[in-house]
């Protein structure tokens, strides 16, 4: 199904666009051609990211960029650690602060002025929440930011966190944790902000379910591949995942990073690092709001999973696999690489999904043993509060709230499968962390493998160690929390591509709910006579 | 890891307006007031007589402030690492 490379007549005098492989890759610095954010066919459409603001949270933007300047947001622009409402970037020698930057560029980069290069959404207008560059954070600093004009600023992208180190474990507090609820229940009057997190640059040694923020509900985190659909070095995997982007992160062929701005009206080949994940998926995420405004932050999520493509990106650790209702993932990569064109043409019809419900599925509460020699496993069999108002049939996000202690929190693995077989690795092994007495207190593990999911059944809960010596633990506690709908999600909704993810779901749903119709009928039939 | 504790409080007060939470902070010595833009009546207290960071709470700071009829909740923010990716 993909168009040919000379198909795309997408032609701009920005002098870096041509170095831009992940906006449109010919196979720029051996690279593989067609694997990218297909943005040229949501451009064609007509989508540029017109009417939506991103506020990139981070050390401020060089709002006199010429490349930037046009699309520069100042009324919705603030540092809130000095109260500045005009956060440019401050000056060190060896340009630290250039990362909010570097991330705008990759957003809103203006196109056709022959500066630098092209954003992904050239016509959105990019807000800086300066908030990066202080000694430390604190929790006021942090939800001021996540919760600045929630009416104005549609996407929120954060390419930053808790430290990569392989040994933490940390989040957001409790006032940005608000902030966030906040935010999503009446962000955009309602339909609930948008929060695109780079899922982390900790590499195999960490695991991004050890990030509050990446791993919360409420925000879309997005991994990269390099532009021969690899893993770059230092991602990170994790079942949170929701999709993946691109940045650099192998080659040491300059052409094969990232090309955006740069501080005082420079230009980049070298964005490093995952941070450009992010700010690429909220400029394919202002692409889809453009096509229709109305989308909620759980249509957002939605769209991701079911245009995001495999492509071509490879992991040579973790197999693609599909789950109980045929969507297929990846540890890392999650549902795929964001598709613009995909993701505008469905936005464009999308009706919005039905209500979301929450469901305490099941709870084991009495300490549990963990050793070396063997697995502990758990079973939780659940109806998914079937027959109450809180009945959640179709999945979106499953949470295992848990509580573990051991002697090496690093060499702890946790894995949990759905009653339709889906494995979820909910915890890999760290080999540098050596915590034995924080361990995880009520850590509310998500997973977005099962989306779409009929989660009646028995769960199991498998937990080991991994690592060449010997370990002990105990689990005291295990809750099974299920997020979705109760009635299904795409039953309504337009299908124009046959071969589509929207079509094989809705197929599905509508095979299921007849099944259950006619079981419904029949039971009725039998109770009569 | 030690905690670190700054010089700003996060303070819940009856009334969510400003005149009144300058009154408090005046009243209670602290310089710093500032509005925080989601929630009712939450405001951040900033004191100038307390280091920036330290590693001991300001325990008579937090008392001084709660004992305020106009106070519902006070809490010292900590200070912690957050990295770019």
């Amino acid at each position: 199904g993909y168009r040919r490379i000379s198909d795309i007549d997408v032609d701009m005098n920005d002098p870096l666009f041509s170095k831009q492989w992940y906006l449109i890759n010919t196979g720029q610095a051996d690279g593989t051609p067609g694997l990218d954010l297909n943005v040229a066919e949501a451009w064609e459409l007509g989508y540029t990211g017109k009417g939506v603001t991103i506020a990139i949270m981070d050390d401020g933007i060089d709002y006199l960029h010429p490349d930037l300047a046009e699309n520069y947001n100042a009324e919705a622009s603030y540092d809130f650690s000095s109260n500045d409402p005009y956060p440019y970037p401050r000056y060190t020698d060896d340009w630290f602060n250039s990362h909010g930057t570097r991330c705008a560029g990759e957003v809103s980069a203006a196109a056709n002025d022959n500066v630098c290069g092209v954003g992904v959404a050239y016509s959105s207008k990019v807000a800086g929440i300066r908030m990066l560059d202080q000694p430390f954070m604190t929790d006021i600093i942090e939800a001021s930011s996540i919760s600045h004009m929630p009416q104005t600023i549609d996407i929120y992208s954060a390419s930053w966190g808790p430290t990569d180190d392989g040994k933490t474990v940390d989040g957001p507090r409790e006032l940005t944790l608000q902030a966030m609820a906040d935010g999503v229940n009446k962000g955009r009057n309602g339909k609930g902000s948008i929060y695109v997190w780079a899922s982390g640059d900790g590499g195999s040694y960490d695991d991004c379910n050890c990030d509050g923020y990446a791993s919360s509900m409420w925000t879309i985190s997005i991994n990269s591949a390099i532009n021969d659909g690899r893993t770059a070095l230092y991602d990170e995997s994790c079942s949170s995942t929701l999709a993946s982007t691109f940045s650099n992160g192998r080659k040491r062929n300059p052409e094969a990073g990232v090309a955006t701005t740069d501080l005082y009206g420079n230009c980049t080949l070298r964005h490093s690092g995952t941070s450009a994940a992010a700010p690429e998926a909220a400029g394919v995420f202002a692409l889809s709001l453009e096509a229709n405004p109305n989308l909620t932050w759980r249509d957002m999520q939605h769209l991701s999973v079911l245009t995001s493509k495999r492509n071509q990106l490879h992991d040579e650790v973790h197999r693609w696999r599909r789950n109980g209702v045929g969507l297929e993932f990846n540890h890392l990569f999650g549902y795929g690489v964001l598709d613009a064109g995909a993701m505008v043409k469905l936005a464009k019809d999308w009706k919005t999904v039905p209500e979301r419900f929450h469901c305490i599925a099941g709870s084991i509460q009495e300490p549990q043993t963990i050793t070396s020699e063997d697995k502990l496993v758990l079973t939780i069999t659940t109806d998914a509060c079937e027959g109450k108002a809180n009945f959640a049939r179709y999945l979106e996000h499953v949470q295992a709230v848990i509580t573990v202690n051991s002697t090496r929190r690093g060499d702890l693995n946790l894995n949990m499968t759905s009653p339709t077989g889906t494995k979820s690795i909910l915890l890999s092994r760290r080999p540098r962390d050596d915590d034995s007495k924080v361990g995880f207190d009520k850590w509310p593990f998500m997973t977005t493998h099962t989306w779409g999911e009929d989660p009646r059944g028995t769960w199991t809960l498998e937990v080991g160690f991994t690592g060449g010596t010997a370990q002990k633990g105990v689990l005291k506690e295990w809750t099974l929390m299920l997020h979705g709908t109760q009635s299904a999600p795409y039953i309504d909704q337009i299908v124009r591509d046959y071969q589509s993810k929207l079509a094989m779901s809705k197929k599905e749903e509508l095979e299921e709910e007849l099944d259950e119709a006619v079981e419904r009928s029949l039971k009725s039939l039998l109770k009569e006579n | 890891e030690e905690r670190v504790y700054t010089n700003e409080f996060l303070v819940q007060l009856q009334d969510s307006g400003e005149a009144a939470a300058k009154e408090v902070a005046a009243e209670r010595g602290f310089t710093g007031v500032r509005k925080v833009p989601f929630g009712e009546g939450l405001y951040q207290f900033t004191h100038s007589g307390i280091p920036k960071t330290r590693q001991r709470r300001s325990i008579h700071h937090k008392r001084h402030l709660e004992k305020d009829p106009r106070v519902i909740h006070v809490s010292q923010q900590e200070a912690f690492e957050r990295r770019k990716r």
